[in-house]
């Protein structure tokens, strides 16, 4: 699903020059977890950005469905995301006058999806993170276990291709860990490419695929290289 | 330092009422690391709140300092906070338009501290974390684990009686975690009172004292029941 060559990303700061991201060659296919791990400002985010067409490589060049899209307009990359991409991100990025109920709508509204099927699907999804009894609370009124919660939610409403998760279970339980995991492992079971950033190791369990990250360089890992 | 008697909190949501905290009785003693645990939407960020006086308890007495805060304005909790509290929050709340050096020297601005003075206490707190190198950095160009730790650079800057921590180690990876953590135990052995609230059992080991939070229910628990 998603396909990157010779990716890498630089930033500006000033006169230093941060490099985010190493040249990477990686491949994300539908029917596999994989996890990226790594620790902190070492670039997970940076890489999980490119993959999901949130940002611009500075090198390199990115294939998500088969498209090239280092030379899509930002328009067509908000149209690649809204169809084929669900993405948490690390900071949720819910819309703060909304409340959790209109949040998971809004990509199924964006789509065009008629409003009765748009409201079971949401009511499901916010079900599934054990969010409905909360539909009505605006983001400030939640917790941050509850927002990461409906975050989720709308990333998985619109039964993407790609799933993209910055640290999705970073303020939840052991509970809710579990739930969220078992929830991502079944999508990628039935077809799905998911993708999940992390710095704990405990989630190591639930991928078929580790790329550990470290100070800008992505490594495919075996599994069993890591206990 | 922190004393609560029957302190509660409700929200109301529309129709529904939330009970985010039961009333609990409670103190937070100089000298000892509180460790506060619970699952997502317990009434940890809530019960650290109303002790870092950061809201009003619904019910119950809440004394800090021996002084009685309930019938504080606005203004006199922003000097007892500034004067004496120290506060990780959840989502960092770092000031978006100061870059890392700024967001962590402003509290000591605001306390009239003399700028040479003020800047070295930046630097070092800054270098504590490991921050140093990105003082020039604005939060939107860090990392979520880099921008914790600027802002737990800034709540321990101005040398604060109490220190409350709102899960400060959940985008960080072992070795931050261990960093922060020993920081904290040893200001706490220097006689500050430190809380640090988490669902991440394994900061058992640094608490002198745990409280279990749950469904707004606090209780303490001893160390030894929990493994
Ligand atoms: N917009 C930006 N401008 C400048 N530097 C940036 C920007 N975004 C990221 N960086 C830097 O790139 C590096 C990698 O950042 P990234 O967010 O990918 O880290 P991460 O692995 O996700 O970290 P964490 O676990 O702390 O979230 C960091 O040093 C970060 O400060
Ligand atoms: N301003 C508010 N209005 C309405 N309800 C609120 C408000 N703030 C908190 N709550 C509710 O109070 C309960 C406790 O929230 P709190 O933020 O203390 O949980 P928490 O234990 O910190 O959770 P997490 O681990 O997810 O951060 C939750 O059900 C939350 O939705
Ligand atoms: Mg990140
Ligand atoms: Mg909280």
């Amino acid at each position: 699903i998603a396909r990157l060559t010779g990716v890498g990303k630089e930033y500006q700061v000033g006169d230093q020059t941060i490099v985010a991201l190493k040249p990477v060659d990686l491949e994300i296919n539908e029917g596999e977890l994989v996890l990226i791990i790594g620790p902190s400002g070492s670039g997970k985010t940076t890489l999980l950005s490119l993959i999901g067409c949130v940002i611009y490589p500075s090198y390199g060049e990115l294939f998500v469905n088969e498209l090239l899209v280092n030379e899509m307009s930002q328009k067509q990359l908000a149209a690649l995301r809204l169809n084929s991409i669900g993405f948490v991100f690390q900071s949720f990025n819910l819309i703060a006058p909304l409340n959790a109920f209109d949040n998971v709508l809004m990509p199924l509204q964006l789509k065009g999806i008629p409003s009765a099927i748009a409201k079971k699907k949401a009511e499901a999804a916010l079900d599934l993170v054990g969010m409905l009894d909360r539909k009505k609370s605006l983001p400030k009124q939640l917790s941050g276990g509850q927002q990461q919660r409906v975050a989720i939610a709308r990333a998985l409403v619109t039964d993407p291709k790609l799933i993209l998760c910055d640290e999705p279970t970073a303020s939840l339980d052991a509970s809710s860990i579990s739930t969220v995991m078992n929830e991502l492992v079944s999508l990628a079971r039935s077809g799905k490419g998911v993708c999940v950033v992390t710095h704990d190791p405990r989630l190591i369990a639930y991928a078929d695929r580790v790329i550990k990250v470290d100070g800008g360089q992505a490594t495919e890992i075996s599994k069993e290289g890591l206990t």
